[in-house]
């Protein structure tokens, strides 16, 4: 049994992509294998890790369509453990198509089903909506990795973040916890920054990791070459916050 | 005939909101009539400007389900110019019950039509997708104003925007035009961001304000004070950044 991690948070911009794909790379480098699937339709994580966004049979949409078909879409990335089933445009018809179909929150969770066997873990990067694929990632996934921009807009957005997992959690979904919540684009100097740092922390008692990811802008700069940061520039700070989340990651593997 | 503005871009977290609140008080400030219209579930440009987020009845999905209802929905914010069509949570199942509805593209636009004689300008605050809401915004909306990010991934989504303007543009809204693209968070120092800002001025030849908004942190505090920034900080680079694209606003309307 894969250990299957949602990541996701429907607010835009909070670092959902950055952290799926650098958490994904430095796990896959300390030799796990690591299955990473794109399910945003802007296909940035696919693009992160330098692989062209696929088109309607060869990407994730094609999953979700026909499920058992999901082990011929799988590609593999530069890092040797790490393997992409890849996104593409077409997936933004995806959401209106699913609302007919049966089983539309469930299309994912079989989708994966088949390739449990070959991956130690697979991480779900979500759209920034709490729409049908994201609902589709929640149910496929067993927890929930919250990335938490430490921005006042961000805060505001939690609650309804919360309210959703319970409806999933009361739902298709039963056993679907919070692994935990990263806070991203931390700057200390920055009073705002603490200050949602310290709300987080108490709304989110003992589930929030001590890695914080610090603004960097190295993080930005990496996409734009297709790498991982872990590749790009393992010595920044915004490396090491990921290289710190990946132990944390796998040390616990997040009970509830 | 209201001026009406689409606010959009599908990539999360570019400052969509932040321009939308910004702009409206700008206008406002100058003693332009405007409604704030906000399409997003996540409610920030009503809570942005100091409101409560709406229930049910109350809120811009009450617009989108009845119509004729919209005038009655509107709020008053601090500043007298300025009005607001607010959102709430409840929006979130809208994307899935607009797919049944009749005429499912243009029930914002239906909406607005009781309201137009009112206003001067009308100005949308779209969600992170291109989902029935983004295209509701961009079928009632006379032309598009589009935040860009000076990052990567938002680089990359602009292909997909364009696509996705073409597709309303052949479809229910043929008179649709890029009214201008706005820079945002830029910083100067950093090659990323002018590098990003270079490709974005050769892509959208002629249509990218004169006006950039800097990274400014003022402008992710005023929120938490419910205040658009000229409330909170007039002195600001950010509020100087929103105040010169008032005025580029207000001078030229855009043409096509
Ligand atoms: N710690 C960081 N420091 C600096 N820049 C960052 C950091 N994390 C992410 N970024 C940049 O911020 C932007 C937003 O991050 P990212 O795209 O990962 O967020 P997202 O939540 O996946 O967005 P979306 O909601 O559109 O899916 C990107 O341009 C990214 O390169
Ligand atoms: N110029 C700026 N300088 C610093 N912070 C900014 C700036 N513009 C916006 N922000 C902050 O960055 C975050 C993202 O901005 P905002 O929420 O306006 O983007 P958005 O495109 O509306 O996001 P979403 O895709 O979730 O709707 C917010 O926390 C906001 O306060
Ligand atoms: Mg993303
Ligand atoms: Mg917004």
């Amino acid at each position: 049994m894969a250990r299957i991690v949602a990541v996701a948070n429907q607010k835009g911009g909070v670092g959902k992509t950055t952290t799926a794909v650098n958490l994904a790379a430095s796990v896959a480098a300390a030799e796990h294998k690591v299955l990473l699937v794109d399910l945003d339709p802007q296909a940035n994580a696919t693009s992160g890790l330098g692989l062209e966004s696929a088109d309607l049979e060869h990407s994730v949409y094609a999953a979700l369509m026909e499920p058992s078909n999901a082990g011929a879409l799988v590609r593999s990335s530069e890092l040797p453990f790490l393997d992409v089933l890849p996104s593409g445009p077409d997936l933004y018809g995806a959401e209106i198509e699913l609302v007919e179909y049966e089983e539309r929150y469930a299309r994912l969770q079989n989708a994966l089903h088949g390739l449990e066997s070959e991956y130690e873990i697979i991480i779900i990067d979500c759209p920034p909506s709490l729409g049908l694929l994201t609902l589709n990632g929640l149910c496929a996934a067993r927890s929930v990795l919250i990335p938490m921009q430490c921005e006042y807009y961000a805060l505001e957005g939690l609650s309804q973040l919360s309210k959703s997992l319970e409806m999933v959690r009361a739902g298709p979904n039963p056993d679907l916890y919070v692994e935990g919540v990263l806070l991203t684009m931390f700057d200390g100097r920055n009073n705002l920054s603490r200050q949602v740092a310290e709300d987080v922390r108490t709304n989110f008692q003992g589930r929030v990791y001590d890695a914080v990811i610090p603004r960097n802008v190295r993080l930005s700069e990496a996409p734009s070459f297709g790498k991982p940061i872990l590749l790009y520039d393992i010595s920044s700070k915004g490396c090491q916050g990921y290289l710190a989340l990946a132990k944390e990651f796998l040390e616990v593997p997040g009970t509830q």
